[in-house]
């Protein structure tokens, strides 16, 4: 690989000095066949993903200058006729669709009426490239010239407007997300474990589309709610792919504002619901409720004492999110009983955080719990199993959220989940509990508290 | 529109056919 | 040898006439004038003494215009299909350099001139200063083109083709006559692919044929090669096309030019598999030519 890699590396270094030497001489015919010389070394399949993707990032560097001569020369008014039509004389698809870019680039830059048509046009004749890795590294490049040019206006203009570039990054996207899901059937099923290696060096590559997607101003709530959301979901689902659709909707989450997922949360959710049956569903649930309960606990602190949260309180978010979970849980009946009450674990705490003084939120969340368990007869769960450990993580949330074992003891399901325990972790619940009552010298008011108190330590003392 | 980005409508693939297995 | 004399041809309205490329035999390319079907030519013949004060004898003076084809494998007799003829002077002696008008009004000149493979189709004008031992030839050629209004049908090509269970297509070109500067859109759209198809390309192939009955010669020379598509589609795909013929060395498609011989053009797409296996389908398209106007 190093080999091949520096062999083309040593071609792309010749080309480039004789395009540059053209430029100078203002011989641009001659320099548009040193570049396209050069490109066509992109054309190779010998080269890994990284590799490819070295000589992808040199040979991109060396055509900013062709770009930026002809940007000079168009805004020096000696426009090349037809120099969109010219470079499409390459005989060559991958050569050829590198310059149509740099070309196309170069007749917004100077000349934003075209903006609409170009870009479209682009998008389209990017089909051209069909091998995956040569198709995705071409579509990013597309991506990258495009990022500061992309009209991002919701009012109508000769220049278009934020529809069109959401249909062009969209556009792109499923196209980007086809041949990196496609990839997988490439080559022998012996290598599957490199190309899975590969494909998540590449996924990058495709994220970027959503990055480009939220970085558009004028693409408010209502747009993403309507196209963005929407344009994007239908890939991840349709595409059947467990890589795509993990990193897709972790991406989702990441990329865009809280404000949009907070209002979009359903139609997430329920996209959750129909991801492969491979993908970790169970974290990127966790991750979207972890971010929402930071999200409200970075406003809640600016906001004076009870005030309600950032969240909107018309917004059910529990409500919401209990209810979709169970929905997934019951859609995906392949789904491990850990990742379940993993589940349940992040609902607690996104009670606590948004709704700390919500305990019935907290205890409907044990009774869901308990429900599962029962229907699937867990009882006296052994401390090995990790369904277990997730338990205890559920009630641990609970002693410790609250530190005060009234309290927890006024969760009617906090016990009858204890009780599905196996003795140990009984054993080691009580103690916990007791440890806490200890640290927070908690007070027992009265005979009956103390009664409560002691029989849900009995496992200490039986 | 002029020639140098001229193109045929063409039909859209559906997603069951873009993300089909290659046979 | 005694006296001789230059003979010079000078077309009226040289200056403002366009010039068309011509190959020559060696490969090179001339300029010639460019004249219409129709288009009178006239001008002046030029006869400068080459020993001035000395007479020439001649046996007349004629100026011809001709329109002839040559096949290259009976490189004896052409075929001339325009030949007209002027008088510009009776026999008699030259006493000093002379200039002849003349005139062939509303020529026909029905075919495009053409330099192929097997055959050339020229026009020139051919002054002859009749003598008894050798005559003075001068042959000057003109270029004709054949100029087409827009066609009125110029449906589109849509075809689909297939290899049972294995490639099945639909192709498509936005029309069926192109003229030499136009662009051929189209698209590829795939039904079928069960084969592992590295790229495909269209090409674009000039067929000419001469001769006719048992002597007939084919041959054929790729114009241009022109990748569509990089990789492997699978079913449902659309593969644009976009093809601007302005940068090819391209003629009109010329039919049965005086029964001596054709040149048609057609897009051969070609599907190249991993194997290197290639799979074609060759359609036939029109090409002609528009006046630059």
């Amino acid at each position: 690989q190093e080999k091949l890699l520096g062999d083309a590396l040593q071609i792309v270094r010749g080309q480039a000095f004789s395009m540059k030497r053209c430029l100078d001489k203002g011989r641009l015919m001659d320099a548009l066949k040193c570049a396209s010389a050069m490109l066509s070394e992109l054309r190779t399949s010998l080269l890994s993903p990284k590799c490819y993707y070295e000589l992808y990032m040199a040979i991109t560097d060396e055509l900013r200058h062709l770009e930026l001569y002809l940007v000079d020369e168009f805004q020096k008014d000696n426009k090349v006729a037809d120099l969109y039509e010219l470079v499409q004389y390459a005989g060559n698809v991958v050569p050829r669709l590198y310059l149509l870019i740099t070309v196309g680039l170069v007749y917004i830059k100077t000349n934003s009426a075209l903006k609409k048509s170009i870009l479209k046009d682009l998008v389209e004749m990017c089909r051209g490239v069909q091998h995956p890795l040569r198709g995705l590294f071409l579509r990013n490049f597309l991506l990258q010239c495009t990022r500061n040019i992309l009209p991002d206006t919701l009012e109508e203009g000769n220049e278009g407007t934020v529809y069109d570039s959401i249909d062009f990054v969209l556009t792109n996207f499923a196209e980007m997300n086809k041949l990196w899901v496609r990839m997988q059937h490439q080559g022998h099923s012996s290598e599957k474990v490199r190309r899975e290696k590969e494909r998540e060096e590449l996924k990058i590559l495709v994220g970027t589309n959503l990055v480009h997607l939220s970085q558009l101003e004028s693409a408010n709530l209502e747009v993403y709610q309507r196209l963005i959301l929407p344009g994007i979901l239908e890939q991840v689902v349709s595409c059947r792919d467990s890589i795509a659709q993990e990193y897709l909707m972790e991406c989702i989450i990441q990329v865009f504002p809280d404000e949009f997922h907070l209002k979009t949360l359903d139609v997430f959710l329920k996209s959750c619901a129909q991801l492969q049956p491979g993908v970790n569903v169970k974290n990127i649930i966790i991750s979207l409720i972890d971010r929402l309960a930071a999200y409200n606990q970075r406003h809640d602190k600016g906001k004076e004492e009870g005030a309600d949260s950032v969240i909107p309180t018309d917004l059910q978010l529990f409500d919401i999110f209990n209810t979709q979970i169970a929905n997934v849980v019951q859609i995906r009946g392949e789904m491990p009983l850990e990742d379940v009450v993993s589940l349940q674990v992040a609902l607690v705490s996104l009670a606590q955080k948004v709704y700390p003084t919500r305990i019935d939120y907290v205890d409907q969340v044990l009774g869901t719990t308990d429900k599962i368990m029962e229907r699937l007869n867990m009882t006296s769960i052994a401390c090995t199993l990790p369904v277990n450990q997730e338990l205890s993580r559920l009630l641990r949330l609970c002693i410790d959220f609250y530190n005060n074992i009234l309290v927890v003891l006024e969760l009617n399901n906090f016990s009858k989940l204890m009780q599905r325990f196996d003795y140990t972790s009984r054993k080691a619940m009580s103690l916990y509990m007791a440890m806490n009552v200890l640290e927070n010298e908690t007070q027992i008011p009265d005979a009956e508290s103390v009664d409560a108190v002691l029989s849900v330590l009995s496992p200490l003392i039986k | 529109e002029s020639d140098a980005t001229r193109r045929l409508n063409v039909k859209k693939q559906t997603l069951d056919d873009a993300y089909a297995v290659p046979a | 040898f005694g006296q001789s004399a230059e003979v010079d041809i000078v077309f009226d309205g040289a200056e403002n006439r366009k010039l068309a490329e011509v190959k020559t035999d060696d490969g090179k390319k001339e300029k010639y004038l460019l004249y219409f079907d129709g288009e009178a030519v006239s001008g002046k013949v030029n006869v400068t003494l080459k020993k001035p004060g000395s007479k020439m004898e001649h046996q007349g003076i004629k100026i011809e215009l001709i329109g002839q084809i040559e096949l290259y494998y009976d490189r004896g007799n052409h075929h001339e299909f325009v030949a007209f003829l002027k008088e510009l002077a009776r026999p008699g002696d030259l006493l000093q350099n002379t200039s002849y008008p003349f005139e062939f009004a509303n020529v026909e000149k029905p075919y495009e001139v053409y330099v192929g493979s097997n055959v050339r189709l020229r026009y020139f004008l051919r002054v002859t200063i009749g003598r008894r031992l050798s005559d003075i030839v001068k042959e000057v050629d003109i270029a004709v083109h054949t100029l087409c209004s827009y066609p009125e049908i110029n449906s589109p090509i849509k075809m689909e083709v297939g290899i049972e269970d294995c490639l099945h297509i639909e192709f498509e070109y936005n029309k069926s006559k192109y003229h030499l500067k136009d662009v051929i859109v189209g698209k590829i759209y795939f039904l079928l692919v069960r084969i592992k198809i590295k790229h495909m390309e269209i090409a674009i192939i000039k067929r000419e044929t001469t001769g006719s009955g048992p002597h007939v010669f084919t041959e054929n020379e790729t114009i241009a090669k022109y990748e569509i598509m990089d990789g492997a589609p699978v079913k449902g795909e659309s593969i644009p096309i976009r093809v601007f013929l302005a940068g090819y060395d391209l003629t009109p498609t010329m039919r049965d030019i005086n029964k001596k011989f054709s040149v048609r053009y057609f897009l051969n797409l070609v599907l190249m598999d991993t194997e290197d296996r290639r799979y074609f389908k060759q359609q036939e398209i029109i090409l002609w030519r528009k006046s630059d106007k």
